[in-house]
Parts: structure tokens; C-alpha cells; sequence
């Protein structure tokens, strides 16, 4: 499976951005401050991190400022099929996600995720700062990590 | 459960191996289950061994990447991301860093952050963010658009 | 006790709210006791404020810096040691980090360890280390050796 | 007062090495894993820093492998003074300070250098990944760094 688009709507400093990923290695770069790894929190946040894993309090602090409503889906391509995965904040803080516009538990949908090989762990998604942590982490964490692995 | 878990760990351990070797160009590495848990061995290219809580900010960073790959043989996922893991990286181990990073991208989907020159120009495509009026734009999605 | 607390908080928090405005050419910062304990608040140039868990990867160490300046003004010490603060910061930045270090080492003497070339180009002096026959040994104690 | 020189003997990866600190700002560069983070470690170590501290589990991690015994020595400037403060790890690993020569007690070595202005804390020294702390440690520690600067 592969993660063709991904489509942010008042997500963090994002206001509207469609953001397709080639295929071969891809990288992202700009300043300081421009939005990148918030890029790596909108598809973490559809794949069901919650708002302290992502840089954040609580969830209404993922919604842009000034907007009361967040919107990511992903646009993922499973052999013949294309999938749309979406998570959704809405003004009353209710979470909702839906998979090609039908709403969808969030059991249901990390479950799909999985089958379509998308992990979302600290040694398949790598957050800013936190490399080393594989190496500084206590053995009975680094050992919790094989568990995962196994 | 417990027999998965072993042949696991030995599968991993000599994946791990291979990616210190690979990374550091020699040495070795070895992960092993005690008492007190997963414990991790790198020994670098000449170089005396020391403990990993003695290992340089870049020596972590390539044996983290190197425990990474090494899972990644077992427990494949569709999507690897990685945010800034070259911050402490030299230019030599850019290089090492972003070769590894396109080797594991013909096996499944790899997404960069960097501000590194050197792991920048190996990419196959670069994604530009910049902030322009308060919100985050992409302003590129082009093939070595920084090189 | 409590009030030579207060008075500090407010000389560190002006204090901080100006080296906030030099470091970001603008925005400011406010460093507030609560409950919680000492609250943090940093508000960007051209940016709607966010907390500052919010605050990206450059963006805190940046703000970590202007704290670092506010309490030296406060209670200097002799000796500054950074090591790789500049790890997350891109060009501008490294050069706003870089001259800041310059203005601090007027009044202390301050080392800074980077291995970026924005940084390395402004410093007085420059010393090189390397690993040679296993051992780590100074190749250069020289001015602007890498420029 | 001024740190003029640091004279490293058998301190993890050093073997000699006498390091001059020139007047104005000084940068330490070279390749990953070369021994600046190292250098840092000589210093905050004669400044009474424990061996967590210094990415060693427990003294002797810090004596270079292969020998037996380790000592750093700093050469201060203090107005017109010139001191020498040195530390030692004996092959015993038992851990002897000195100023000129003279053995001192660890207590009487951090009271002089506290009084020439040595503050050897989280502040004004930046560890390697450690600068981002200030902003993401709790209210409540950071309220204990506002005790330590008052
Ligand atoms: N809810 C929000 N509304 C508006 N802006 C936000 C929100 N949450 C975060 N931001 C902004 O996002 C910016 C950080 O973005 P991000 O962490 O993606 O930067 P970055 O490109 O990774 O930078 P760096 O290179 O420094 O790591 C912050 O400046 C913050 O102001
Ligand atoms: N007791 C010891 N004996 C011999 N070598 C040691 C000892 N302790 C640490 N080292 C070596 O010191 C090296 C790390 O040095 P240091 O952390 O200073 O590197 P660095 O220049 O800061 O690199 P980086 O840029 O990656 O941060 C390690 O490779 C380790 O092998
Ligand atoms: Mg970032
Ligand atoms: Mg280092």
C-alpha cells in the first residue's frame, strides 16, 4: 500500500494544502517554523496519535487558529484500489473518521491501517529530537519495543 | 509466545549487525535479552568498545537508524517517516544516512524532513514549506528542486 | 526569600521578552508564576501564539536561547558551553543564534560546539577535533580555520 | 575569571591533549564522534559532575579503555591569579580533587569555583540535544530554575 495524497484542511498552520507524494524517496524542507513536521502530524493524526504525541495539549489545539473545524484525509493506494482515510475535529471537539466518507470507529480504522501495512510506532515514524531514543531508552523499554516487533 | 519472541530477537540481532556494518562501514552490533531487559552492543570501526550511553549524538542516530532497518526486515510497514534524524549528522554520514533512507525506500514508502544539504541533493523528490501570510504553504513538488 | 523570587521573575521576564524580540526580529515573551509553576509564553512575528509544546523543533530552541540570555543578564556565570544548540536551526537562524553567542562572549566567555557552517563562519576562533589512531586529538586552534 | 586551558589526560577518548581557549567567541567543529561532546564532559567534570551526567553509567566509563586512571586539569585566569583545578580518577576509582597541587575536598573545590562565577548548571551548560528542554520541561521544574537563578 502507499500514501499517495495527503489533503489538510485547517490542520495546525495549515489552512488548505493538497500534498501528493511521489513515488522514490521524498523529503521535505523549508525554515524553520514553515510546517514541516506538522506535514508528519496530519498523517500520524489520521492514523491515531493523540494530541500530546502530537505537539499538543488537547485536540482543539490542533485546529488552526481562528478556524473551529480540522479536517486531514489520506489518499491511499492498496493494489487496485484507492482508499480515502480521513479524521475529522469538529467545533464541539468530537472526533469523527470516516474511510470513503462512511464513518468508521477508530477500532475499525487502525485496524485497516494495519492490514495495509501503515504502522504508526517510534521506529516507523521518527518524530523530531527523538532518534536517539532508540539507543538512550532502558533496556525494559527497548524490550517492550521488541514485543511490538515480534 | 516466549520461542516468537527468541527467534525474533536473533533474526533481529543479525539484521542489526549488518546495518551497524553497513552504516558505520565495520563493526558490528548485537542485541541481546537479559535480566535487565534488550540490552544493545555497537562496537564502531576501529574504535576501543564502549557502552552505547558513551556513544557520540551522530553515533546514536546511525545505531538507531541501524536497529530501525533491522526491524524493518522483520516487521515490514508500508510507511517510514523521518523527522530530522540527520540533526546531528556529519556530511559523510548524511550521505550514509539518505543511502540507507533510498535503499529502504524501494521496499516501502520513505518521507524525509531535513535542512541537510547533503541528504537534500540524494533525494529522489523535494517537497518545499515555506509560512506566507500566516499559514504553511507547499511551494514545490519537484525532482532535486534544491540541487 | 519570596520576594527576591518575585523581583527576579520580573527583571527575567522583561528580560526574556526582549532577547525573545532580538533572537525572532519581533513577537515577545512573558515568563509568568502560576499554580503550574514558572508558565513559558512566546508569541512569534507575523504568527497567531500557540503554546509553546506547539512551538517547532527551531522555534524552541531559539526561544530556550532568549531564556538562557535573560538569565545571564540576571546571574552571569564566567563560562557558556553550547553544545550543537544550532543542531535544528536553518541558515537565518544559525546566524541570529551565532551573533547573539558573539554579543554574549563580550561579557562571558562562551565555546560553542556546531557543525554548522552559518555558525562556524562568524566565531573568532576555531578549534578542530579529530579521531586519529583511535584517539581524539585538537588538529587546529586557529581564526576562521574553516572559512 | 577565564578558562584558559583544559590539560586532559586518559579521559575517554583523549589520551593528551592540552587544549589553549582563546579570548572571544570559540567554536569546537570536527567529524561525528571525533571527541568535542568529550571535551565539554573534561570540563563539567573537574566542575564536580557526576558520571550520569557525563554519559557514563559509573566512573571508570570515563578513564580511557586501556588505562587505569584519568585527570583533567583547569587552568583559570582570576584577575591577576592563576589557579589550576584538576580532578582525578585513581585506578582504585576512587576520585581526587586538587587546586595547585593541593588536595581539596569536592565541596571546597565547587565553593572556589562558584566564587570566581562558574555556574555549571542546565543554563549555562547546553548539553548535546539538550537545549529544547527549557521550553518542553514542566512548569513546575522550570519554576526550580527560576530558584537557582533568584
Ligand atoms: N493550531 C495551530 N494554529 C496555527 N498555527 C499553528 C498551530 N499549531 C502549530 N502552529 C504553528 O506551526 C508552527 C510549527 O510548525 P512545524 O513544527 O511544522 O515547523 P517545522 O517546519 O517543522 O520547523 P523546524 O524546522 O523548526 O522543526 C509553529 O510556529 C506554530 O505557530
Ligand atoms: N572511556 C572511553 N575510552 C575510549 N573512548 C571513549 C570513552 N568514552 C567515550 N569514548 C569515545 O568517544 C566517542 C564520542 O565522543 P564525543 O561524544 O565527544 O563525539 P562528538 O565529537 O561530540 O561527536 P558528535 O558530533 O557525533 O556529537 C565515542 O565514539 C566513544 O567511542
Ligand atoms: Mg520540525
Ligand atoms: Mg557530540
Amino acid at each position: 500500500a502507499a500514501l499517495d495524497i495527503i489533503r489538510i484542511v485547517n490542520f495546525k498552520s495549515f489552512r488548505r494544502a493538497v500534498i501528493p507524494l511521489p513515488a522514490g524517496l521524498v523529503a521535505i524542507t523549508g525554515p524553520n517554523g514553515s510546517g514541516k513536521s506538522n506535514i508528519l502530524d496530519a498523517i500520524a493524526f489520521v492514523m491515531g496519535w493523540r494530541a500530546s504525541r502530537l505537539r499538543a495539549s488537547k485536540m482543539e489545539n490542533l485546529v488552526r487558529k481562528g478556524s473551529n473545524a480540522a479536517e486531514v484525509s489520506l489518499l491511499i493506494r492498496n493494489s487496485a484500489e484507492r482508499i480515502s482515510v480521513s479524521r475529522e475535529i469538529r467545533p464541539s471537539g468530537e472526533g469523527v473518521y470516516r474511510v470513503n466518507g462512511k464513518r468508521r470507529s477508530a477500532t475499525e480504522v487502525m485496524e485497516l491501517l494495519r492490514e495495509m501495512g501503515f504502522l504508526v510506532d517510534r521506529y516507523t515514524f521518527v518524530t523530531q529530537g527523538d532518534i536517539t531514543s532508540i539507543v538512550e531508552m532502558s533496556p525494559r523499554e527497548r524490550a517492550r519495543l521488541l514485543e511490538e516487533i515480534s | 509466545r516466549e520461542e516468537v519472541v527468541e527467534r525474533t530477537l536473533e533474526r533481529l540481532s543479525g539484521a542489526f549487525d549488518e546495518q551497524i556494518r553497513l552504516l558505520f562501514g565495520g563493526g558490528g552490533g548485537e542485541l541481546r535479552l537479559t535480566e535487565r531487559g534488550l540490552e544493545m552492543r555497537v562496537r564502531l570501526p576501529s574504535k576501543k568498545p564502549v557502552s552505547i550511553d558513551s556513544l557520540s549524538g551522530g553515533e546514536k542516530s546511525l545505531s538507531a537508524l541501524a536497529f530501525i532497518l533491522a526491524a524493518q526486515r522483520l516487521r515490514p510497514s508500508s510507511l517510514y517517516v523521518f523527522d530530522e534524524a540527520d540533526a546531528m549528522l556529519d556530511g559523510v554520514n548524511c550521505k550514509r544516512y539518505v543511502r540507507a533512507l533510498k535503499e529502504l525506500s524501494k521496499r516501502a514508502q520513505v518521507v524525509a524532513i531535513s535542512l541537510k544539504k547533503e541528504t537534500l541533493e540524494e533525494v529522489d523528490h523535494l517537497i518545499g514549506v515555506t509560512m506566507r501570510d500566516g499559514e504553511s504553504k507547499i511551494v514545490a513538488v519537484s525532482r532535486e528542486a534544491a540541487s
